[in-house]
């Protein structure tokens, strides 16, 4: 997963790769202020690309405790919970699913809306790839306003930039690829060496996406994030990340 | 036909009878669940006596027959739909001699037959085709299309051809052993994605009883069973030919919990198989109930008893205490339904004001009874009013009545102006599995108050859109006119609640594509979009106007039904099949049946089958070739065959 988080004070976008095996759950948003939770499940290519498995996100949970509900999108559809009932639907139809302080709004074979308690949204968009290519796998990608509310408590991979470190990015020159800037960004205390790359924003454009300009920290985002990526590994779709 | 020549032999031994039935073809078409089914046979009359010759094609209640035509040596008569008196006056001035027509309706498994009668001399060469069409209704989980195949006597030319044609594609196909053991492996079924094509047709041999026997083994019903696929739970939106159809079987949801009363007559009529019957599908449905479920038990004869005066949860416990409870029950006693459905009501509207209904749960009566009123109040309009004045909107009555004493049209009324279904049940050994399979089809409520809807000026004409319930493993269906508009895209919106969630779903259709595929489909009924709006329009004005409070709304809702069955050509309650030669100078009517007077026709024992769906002969069913030799009149001995006057016994039809 290509990670890419705006910061709006600072008026650039970092990004970071995440490089876990299939399967791993990692904590995107935690939150147990308000008890909301974000995870997102592992899936890897059908085979390995000169050499390499790639991972996607094949599973995204939003779990909201306080009224038990559960939305899991899958690849495949999209499944809602609330412990004692559950419901399932496709991607092939546009539909609007409200139960108590959720809302799921699901756009044909596009994208899926969940809304809590109408100041918190996630939005997970469906890439969808030709099933008989040899590689590629059906994926899912995520993406959360800065303008969600939570508590003080919130962490995760992407729930901790909802307080927005202090960013400084200096010395920037030439790279080694012409084409790429490298640069020293200091955050969080540590001082970094980032490349200036280009990711993708899916969504416009669900195939081709609108490029993104960021300053891209390798390992895994370290020195970025709190603490080692592996900490973000958690067991359930619903868990609750325990901070670092 | 090709025959062997062992099948030549046979064919000469069946021809030197005096019945020849050269040909007996029957055909279905099925698009997007309506059927349009075509029934041929050829007819020769071998014998040296001029005789009746009999067509009789069995058909289901559900269907309109749209056509029949009929060649008599070469005449041939047209059939077209009229409105009854129209058609009966045009009878009237060119009565057809020596030919007859009608439809008459049995107590039993819910058929028509269709019969058609021509007294013609020896030598003649009779064609016959009937058409009829029907929609498919979901039942837990499958469409059901069946022909009763009774042709009575060995043909050379045998063969029933199903095509089904599904845009979104067929999810399973198969053919249940209905017919018998002996033809199991002779039924051949091909399918490709959105297609496929069942085929029987047995060869000569194949048809015979045993291997020296001359007599048929076909006699029975011919089922086919399939389903589609369903790719989104918002359902399919098809559009063609100006109209538009949706079905909408969503699955995947949780059931809503459940709070039923049985009310279930226990009157000394009840006493015997009826009892037991009763008796032993309630075991099984009182074992389908879960702890989210709220039920009691009302029996009643001229007095009436509760098992519980309130609800209780469906716990292992109250089912089981309930189960021994029905077991002892002793059928004696007059019948008092009012007394009955009152007491319901009040256990659930004590109930509900309690708080002890989940305002999301799903609150239905399940009645069961064979008889009519004879303690209390026994005016069935009066008990009727009751019934509607007591009950709540929330509530539903689901009716189900057994035998041939009750007064069924009663139960449907009362069902339908409460949100339910009613449903005959056939006291027989089998009577059991009937019940078991209509709680079935309503033990797993899905959604409620389920409401299809288009955006403004995009459509017209629109059949019921709003729905108190939606059941697993059933099908709502909504259809209208799609009005002229510049885009190619039509959107429907469903809104409906589940457990705990209200959805709301979007689907599109582009108007121009299926009409496209359809031109293409070789086997497809292109205009079914526009039949089966027209179907289901009659069908519910037939409902509505049952149900009409006042005399001018029934008029108007009769002109409505006899304008579109004329323009559709379908016989119903009030329109008439009218079939007439070239000249018009012979005509022959056949109308649409009253149903029997409850309490007459019994309809006799049914035939063996584990489906219990073998037909079941009425008071008098003659074989389909009717032969009967009828005496030449003196008078016209030398004269020829011109005209014959009618044979001295005839088989009354309606209108006679």
């Amino acid at each position: 997963p290509h990670f890419i988080i705006h910061l709006p004070t600072s008026n650039m976008d970092v990004c970071f790769n995440i490089d876990s095996k299939p399967g791993d759950i990692l904590n995107l948003v935690s939150d147990a202020g308000t008890g909301l939770v974000v995870n997102g499940r592992l899936i890897s290519s059908k085979q390995p690309h000169k050499g390499k498995l790639s991972t996607y996100f094949g599973a995204i949970s939003v779990y909201y405790e306080p009224d038990g509900i559960s939305v899991t999108v899958h690849t495949g559809g999209i499944a809602m919970s609330d412990g004692a009932n559950s419901h399932s639907f496709t991607w092939g139809a546009t539909a609007e699913v409200t139960q108590d302080g959720v809302r799921i709004s699901i756009v044909k074979n596009s994208h899926v809306t969940v809304t809590v308690n109408n100041h918190t949204q996630v939005m997970v968009l469906l890439h969808r790839v030709w099933k008989k290519h040899p590689v590629n796998v059906d994926f899912l990608g995520i993406y959360i306003p800065s303008s969600n509310q939570y508590s003080p408590l919130v962490h995760g991979l992407i729930g901790q930039f909802s307080r927005e470190p202090e960013v400084s990015v200096h010395d920037v020159r030439p790279g080694v690829d012409p084409m790429k800037n490298e640069a020293t960004m200091e955050v969080k205390g540590n001082r970094l060496q980032v490349t200036r790359g280009l990711q993708k924003d899916y969504r416009s454009d669900a195939k081709r996406g609108s490029a993104v300009s960021c300053w891209f920290v390798h390992n895994s985002g370290k020195g970025f994030i709190d603490g080692h990526y592996s900490q973000y590994i958690v067991p359930s779709l619903h868990s609750f990340l325990h901070a670092p | 036909a090709i025959l062997t020549s062992e099948e030549q032999e046979d064919f000469e031994a069946i021809r030197g009878e005096d019945i020849t039935v050269k040909r007996y073809q029957v055909e279905s078409r099925i698009t997007s669940r309506f059927a349009h089914t075509t029934v041929r046979s050829s007819v020769v009359n071998s014998g040296s006596k001029a005789q009746s010759i009999g067509f009789n094609v069995q058909i289901p209640k559900r269907a309109f027959i749209s056509n029949f035509t009929m060649n008599v040596n070469g005449i041939t008569f047209m059939g077209s739909v009229k409105e009854k008196t129209v058609a009966r006056n045009l009878y009237a001035q060119a009565r057809a001699r020596g030919k007859a027509a009608g439809i008459v309706r049995a107590n039993s498994q819910d058929l028509e037959t269709f019969k058609t009668e021509v007294h013609v001399p020896p030598g003649s060469n009779i064609e016959f085709e009937l058409h009829y069409q029907e929609m498919m209704h979901r039942k837990l989980g499958f469409y059901e299309h069946t022909l009763f195949l009774q042709p009575g006597r060995l043909v050379p030319n045998f063969q029933v051809d199903v095509y089904i044609y599904e845009p979104k594609g067929i999810a399973n196909v198969h053919t249940p052993n209905t017919l018998g053991d002996q033809f199991a492996e002779l039924i051949h079924v091909t399918s490709t994605k959105d297609k496929a094509h069942v085929v029987f047709k047995p060869t000569l041999q194949q048809q015979k009883k045993c291997e020296n026997c001359t007599n048929t083994a076909i006699d029975g019903v011919f089922t086919i069973k399939y389903d589609v696929n369903r790719d989104s739970n918002a359902g399919e939106l098809q559009v063609s030919d100006g109209h538009f159809v949706q079905f909408f079987a969503p699955s995947n949801l949780s059931p809503l919990p459940k709070n039923i009363v049985f009310v279930i007559d226990v009157s000394g009529s009840m006493w015997g198989v009826k009892m037991k019957q009763t008796v032993e599908a309630m075991q099984a449905i009182l074992d389908d109930l879960s702890i989210d479920d709220h039920f009691s038990i009302i029996d009643f004869n001229h007095n009436v008893r509760c098992w519980s005066e309130d609800l209780v949860p469906g716990s292992s416990l109250q089912v089981a205490d309930a189960k021994k409870y029905i077991q002892s029950i002793k059928p004696n006693g007059g019948t008092n339904i009012n007394e009955a459905l009152m007491r319901a009501v009040q256990m659930l509207v004590k109930a509900s004001n309690q708080g002890l209904i989940d305002p999301r749960s799903v609150s239905m009566i399940i009645l069961v009874s064979d008889g009519d009123p004879t303690v209390g109040e026994i005016k069935l309009s009066t008990i009727q009013k009751n019934v509607k004045r007591v009950m709540r909107e929330e509530f539903s009555l689901f009716s189900l009545g057994i035998g041939f004493d009750v007064d069924y049209d009663f139960l449907e009324r009362i069902a339908m102006e409460n949100r339910g279904i009613a449903q005959r049940i056939y006291a027989n050994h089998d009577a059991a599995e009937q019940l078991r399979t209509f709680y079935s089809q309503v033990s797993a409520p899905l959604l409620r108050r389920i409401t299809i809807q288009f955006p403004e000026d995009s459509v017209s004409d629109v059949t019921q859109n709003r729905f108190d319930k939606y059941f697993s493993g059933s099908e709502l269906v909504v259809a209208g006119k799609v009005l002229p508009s510049d885009s190619d895209t039509l959107t429907s919106f469903t809104t409906a609640s589940a457990a705990l969630l209200d959805i709301t779903m979007e689907t599109e259709a582009d108007t121009t594509e299926l009409d496209q595929e359809l031109a293409k489909q070789q086997h497809s009924f292109t205009g079914f979009a526009r039949q089966m709006w027209a179907y289901l329009t009659i069908k519910q004005l037939i409902s509505e106007r049952a149900l009409a409070p006042t005399a001018v709304k029934k008029r108007k809702i009769t002109q409505r039904i006899m304008a579109l069955a004329v323009e559709h050509q379908f016989v119903t309650p009030l329109t008439a099949l009218l079939v007439e030669s070239e000249d018009a100078r012979e005509r022959l009517l056949a109308d649409s049946p009253k149903d029997p007077k409850h309490g007459c026709c019994s309809g006799g024992p049914p035939g063996g089958g584990s489906s219990g769906l073998a037909p079941v002969q009425v008071v008098y069913q003659p074989p389909p070739w009717v032969q009967m030799t009828t005496p030449a009149p003196p008078s016209q001995a030398e004269k020829g065959p011109e005209e014959w006057a009618l044979p001295q016994r005839v088989n009354l039809v309606d209108n006679d």
